[in-house]
């Protein structure tokens, strides 16, 4: 009887859907909020730019510098926030 | 801390801003008071002040909205982004926005202020005892009208404290209906609602009408929200429906299932699973007064701190006994340097008295008018009777065309032409003997050259050396409930209105007597006003009500045009 209740999800009228996959969420964020500006380059450039963004990211918000998705970026990421950039573009 | 490219910052010190509109989720008063305080973080360590404007442009406008609400950065639905600013300049910039999607409190939860009742406006005590059970929200229990109450203080039982909660039936807000409350049903483009409604409206806020018929009398106000009601979803501002069934279970709460982020929500009829209305449910909200505070810090010019304890670091995070922190400090002194006026908290008995003071006159000079033979009337000023000192008055009247300021046995007379100062201060006794020290309001009835004066439940009637009095206001037909009357506004061809409380008379000044239909709330007829104003007098064609240090100017259409300090406009110190 320990095992947690398997939830269905339901996707509610008007909702604004927001379950979206990490690396989407990240690319958003990073966009969003100016920390990566120049259009996607596809390939290992991309994965450059992104990871650079990420470390400018956590620097701003005092998070470790790893330059990847971790759990506490992700976390920072969803919390609620001002809508300014925090990279002026 | 960061400031914007180029430093942007405002080079006028007086800076203003405007309220455009307001979220249902807080009584107007306390979102006004939350974003005065929230100015204020910055005016306490800067030489800038800010001054509210009701029309016209501000450098500051402050505005809610929702999702995509008129500029190039759209709001993202509840949570997420709560608001953005701009940096100071023209136009847009210098604005800040709010999103509406979000639950805004005072950062705990529901913060409801109650209307009417007996706690004079009194915020809702949660949990509340009432016949012995728990409450943690309004209630219409024990009502027969269905108007939500809440008690203001534990327990109901003992304290009988309480006032009426937020509700379309009780008043609307903005529109054009002057805060009447909404009519049910009502017919708009031909068809009934017995319930407020998004229909009509494209920014999802839900309104009225407060006729019978829209279609045809165009009345109408936005509908406050209950502190039950759901936040987003497809049912904005109903409340909860308990019980309800979901996926052919039965909840009696809110809660999680169905949903991948842990949100609680609740349908809000008895089946979701037929009906498919829902919203999320109130939680503890988002602070309007942090939020504020920081979008004003952008709109003064200072960007993101890195800072996780500073208020200008991008994340939301609710803080109780907030203090700004040194890197804003230092982030704001950078721009507009730090404060040189006086310390703003009242100098204590051992602080020496020759505090400097920024805008001094010949009364604050150390030595003052010392020979009292040359000012028959006046003795040498004791800095503690200096009138740019008070914060509040025992009352303010106009006598032969001269603003009185009545304090304490004393009174101080401002000469109407427009380089006249400030004289006094006089005494009381020494002018009019008989009456005491306390004056709670005074006017004057012109044709018949008499001087009205109250004090407590009593009043005196001077015409020129000779006093009539002291009598019972009830010989002018007040009730025995009022025991203060608090302001006097004479209204031509012999009627003045006497305001006490939430209330007011019309007194017939020749026959002496209340007129019929009285008394009526003042904020039915002088809205937007505060309605606990202590002291209320005409002057130059305007009516004023003061409450401590501030004025509420409303001009002969009964609008309020100007808010300001009595100290700085009316004393002119």
């Amino acid at each position: 009887w320990s095992a947690p209740v398997k939830s269905v999800f339901v996707t509610f009228p008007g909702d604004i859907v927001k379950n979206m996959t990490d690396t989407e969420l990240a690319e958003g964020y990073l966009k969003k909020f100016g920390y990566m500006n120049s259009p996607q380059r596809s390939g290992f450039q991309s994965m450059v730019s992104t990871s650079k963004a990420l470390k400018r990211m956590q620097r701003q918000m005092g998070l470790e510098e790893t330059g990847v998705m971790d759990k506490s970026t992700l976390e920072a990421m969803r919390r609620p926030r001002c809508g300014v950039p925090d990279v002026a573009n | 801390y960061k400031t914007f490219d180029g430093d942007l910052k405002w080079d006028n010190r007086d800076v203003t801003y405007r309220v455009i509109n307001y979220t249902p989720d807080m009584d107007y008063s306390l979102i006004d008071d939350a974003f005065a305080r929230a100015f204020k973080v910055w005016s306490d360590v800067t030489p800038l002040t800010f001054t509210r404007l009701f029309d016209g442009t501000a450098d500051i406008m402050v505005s809610f909205g929702k999702a995509d609400h008129g500029d190039p950065y759209p709001f993202d639905g509840k949570d997420g982004l709560l608001a953005h600013a701009y940096p100071p300049g023209k136009g847009l910039q210098g604005d800040a926005h709010f999103d509406d999607d979000e639950y805004w409190t005072l950062g705990t939860g529901p913060a409801v202020k109650t209307r009417y009742g007996n706690a004079e406006g009194a915020m809702c005590h949660f949990p509340f005892t009432f016949e012995g059970k728990d409450y943690t929200t309004c209630t219409t229990n024990g009502r027969s009208d269905n108007l939500p109450w809440c008690a203001t203080t534990a327990d109901y039982s003992i304290d009988k404290k309480y006032g009426f909660c937020p509700s379309e039936l009780l008043y609307t807000f903005d529109g054009n209906a002057d805060g009447a409350e909404c009519v049910f049903p009502f017919v708009f483009l031909g068809e009934e609602y017995d319930s407020c409604t998004t229909e009509g409206r494209s920014d999802g806020y839900r309104w009225c009408a407060t006729t019978s018929n829209f279609d045809n009398d165009m009345k109408y106000g936005f509908c406050p929200s209950r502190d039950t009601a759901v936040i987003g979803g497809n049912a904005e501002g109903e409340p909860c429906h308990f019980p309800f069934v979901f996926l052919g279970k039965e909840y009696d709460s809110c809660t999680s299932e169905g949903r991948a982020d842990g949100k609680l929500w609740c349908s809000t009829t008895d089946s979701y699973d037929d009906d498919k209305k829902w919203g999320l449910c109130p939680d503890q909200g988002y602070s309007l007064f942090l939020v504020a505070a920081h979008e004003f810090g952008h709109a003064l010019g200072l960007d993101h701190s890195n800072i996780r304890e500073a208020l200008m670091y991008p994340m939301y995070s609710y803080v109780k006994d907030f203090s700004l922190h040194e890197d804003d400090i230092e982030g704001i002194q950078y721009l507009y340097g730090s404060k040189t006026g006086p310390d703003p908290t009242p100098p204590g008995p051992n602080t020496p008295t020759t505090t400097t003071y920024p805008d001094t006159d010949e009364t604050d000079s150390p030595d003052g008018p010392t020979d009292p033979t040359t000012t028959a009337t006046t003795r040498p000023v004791d800095p503690t009777k200096d009138a740019c000192k008070m914060t509040k008055f025992d009352t303010i009247t106009v006598i032969e065309g001269q603003l009185h300021f009545f304090k304490d046995g004393d009174y101080w007379k401002m000469s109407s032409e427009s380089n006249g100062g400030l004289k006094g201060p006089f005494s009381i006794s020494e002018t009019w003997p008989a009456l005491p020290a306390v004056i709670d309001s005074a006017f004057e009835n012109t044709l018949a050259r008499k001087l009205y004066f109250f004090s407590g439940t009593r009043f005196w009637v001077y015409t020129g050396k000779s006093v009539l009095g002291p009598r019972s206001i009830e010989k002018l037909g007040l009730p025995d409930s009022v025991q203060k009357v608090e302001g006097a506004l004479q209204r031509g061809k012999g009627k003045v209105l006497l305001f006490s409380g939430e209330n007011y008379w019309r007194l017939d000044v020749k026959a002496q007597k209340i007129d019929r239909g009285y008394p009526k709330y003042t904020d039915a007829v002088f809205g937007g006003v505060p309605n606990d104003a202590h002291d209320v007098f005409q002057y130059k064609g305007h009516i004023y009500f003061c409450r401590d240090r501030f004025y509420w100017r409303m001009n002969s259409r009964r609008q309020v045009d100007r808010v300001g300090y009595v100290k700085y406009d009316l004393l002119k110190c």
